[in-house]
């Protein structure tokens, strides 16, 4: 038996936006610590990797692992028919081919359920390596949508420059040419506000700007997004999500011939 | 010019 709830559909609806313009369909593992998922794009340019921590759920039970391949697009139905506020729960057997996710409103006035037919999808596990990054980049998350909207107008491609006087991003293409610099800032005072940049040495790569946008329908989880980059290893795109874990985008550079 | 590379070129299967 498996099942897990939250007191907010508004969390899961906010994970499923994050995923689903990258991901047609993907496997939730479910185990005792939690659920996770991972999977390229279809392109295998990005990979996301999503980690709900099972203390993070206001109950949780999961007495055998088991991976639900859920289409993305048939969930993203059902979540729509959750209000913010409803308890969301979502239910499988053992060896189930279905889970159902259960609505209640706040009074438990209302009750709803939905079933949905589960998929095989035996998708691929990539190992990844822990990185030492040679740039950390943290920045309120708002910023960093901005930054990656207003400069994909002028090019495909996004070089960003980092170095401990701060953070480039520089796009060019057949208009001309947009660049926006970010110094680290000392706002103690508003943390969130803050721009900080952590350095061993400057990094210099570049990126489609296609992914990113992407990756910024993870803002609404997290006022904040950290950026790690080292040369010639993807960038690693990070919003947490508080009390319950994190999603990480990882994009593979553009590199010289 | 640039080439997009793939994750599968930096993170290998399980």
């Amino acid at each position: 038996m498996f099942e897990a709830r939250l007191t907010s559909a508004a969390t899961l609806k906010k994970v499923l936006e994050a995923v689903k313009e990258l991901l047609n369909e993907a496997s939730f593992d479910c185990s005792d610590s939690g659920i996770q998922l991972q999977a390229m794009d279809n392109s295998h340019v990005s990979l996301v990797s999503l980690t709900l921590r099972s203390d993070g759920f206001d109950k949780y039970r999961c007495d055998r692992s088991l991976t639900m391949g859920m289409n993305l697009a048939s969930m993203s139905k059902i979540l729509k028919c959750a209000n913010n506020d409803d308890t969301v729960t979502i239910k499988a057997q053992d060896d189930a081919d279905t889970v159902t996710f259960v609505f209640e409103s706040k009074k438990q006035e209302k009750i709803s359920d939905y079933e949905m037919k589960l998929m095989n999808l035996d998708q691929e596990h990539l190992g990844i390596p822990e990185t030492d990054f040679s740039c950390v980049i943290r920045m309120p998350s708002v910023e960093f949508a901005r930054i990656v909207r207003d400069l994909a107008q002028f090019g495909e491609t996004v070089l960003i420059c980092c170095t401990k006087e701060g953070v480039k991003f520089s796009v060019s293409g057949d208009v001309g040419s947009a660049n926006v610099k970010l110094a680290q800032t000392n706002n103690f005072d508003k943390e969130e506000e803050s721009v900080s940049i952590e350095m061993q040495e400057p990094v210099s790569l570049s990126f489609a700007c296609q992914y990113l946008i992407s990756f910024t329908k993870a803002t609404p989880l997290s006022p904040r997004v950290q950026l790690s980059m080292s040369s010639n290893v993807p960038l690693v795109v990070e919003y947490e999500i508080a009390e319950l874990g994190y999603i990480r985008y990882y994009l593979a550079p553009k590199i010289e011939d | 010019d640039k080439n997009q590379s793939t994750i599968g070129s930096f993170f290998k299967k399980k």
